[in-house]
């Protein structure tokens, strides 16, 4: 999973 | 990645089909807000500032393309297309867009996640994407009556936030750390500006009748 730093969300 | 975000996406894409259809089709962008266009173009401008730099998936980046591109795209017509310009509700589409990009940057200075170029217009782009669409509900309340395609936008750009809601509860009930308060604060603010809308939405289709806003 990503960490917090990159939104992964659009 | 979950259902309810990807339905939500879906939506939003669906939303900007819908748009793109409707101006394409009746080479007309009458009772659509302009500023409203100007708006998300802005929003997904400064969303996806980590465009080139974060690389989550093809799928995050191929969406962010189709946003920033379909938004530009929307408001190139509206200002330039000879055809379509001349449909455009100039005197109705009045409302003072440039306050809400300015106060969704004060915010974003004052309430972000981090003190960082890209976090902050980051957060500008979540508070300006919840109030963006004022400009066309204004418009819509005065020009009183919503052809099919708009209200159909509309109902879709709204639904696909109600989606990402959604998506955010059980991203919260599934992954020990996920917090995301600033979009999901501001997520359930902008669906609820369509509350109204989406209400006399739900009237005009129960009863099939044209969707009629109260001026």
């Amino acid at each position: 999973r990503y960490d917090y730093d990159g939104h992964d969300e659009l | 990645m979950n259902i309810f975000r990807l339905a939500g996406d879906m939506t939003h894409l669906l939303s900007i089909l819908v748009l793109l259809l409707k101006i394409y089709a009746t080479k007309s962008c009458s009772g659509i807000s302009r500023k409203t266009q100007e708006l998300y173009a802005i929003v997904f401008v400064a969303r996806y500032l980590d465009l080139f730099t974060d690389f989550i998936s093809v799928y995050n980046t191929f969406m962010k393309v189709v946003f920033i591109a379909s938004s530009l795209a929307i408001v190139w017509c509206m200002r330039f297309h000879p055809m379509v310009r001349r449909s455009y509700d100039r005197e109705l589409d009045t409302f003072r867009h440039y306050f809400l990009v300015g106060a969704s940057f004060a915010l974003a200075l004052i309430l972000h996640e981090k003190f960082t170029v890209q976090e902050i217009f980051w957060a500008f782009s979540i508070y300006l994407e919840a109030v963006a669409i004022l400009p066309q509900l204004v418009l819509l309340q005065r020009s009183g009556n919503v052809d099919n395609l708009t209200g159909q936008y509309i109902f879709f750009l709204g639904a696909y936030r109600a989606f990402y809601i959604l998506n955010w509860i059980y991203r919260y009930l599934t992954e020990p750390h996920f917090t995301r308060w600033i979009a999901c604060v501001s997520g359930v603010v902008q669906t609820a500006l369509y509350a109204d809308f989406f209400y006399y939405y739900f009237i005009s289709w129960k009863n099939n009748s044209k969707l009629k806003l109260p001026a």
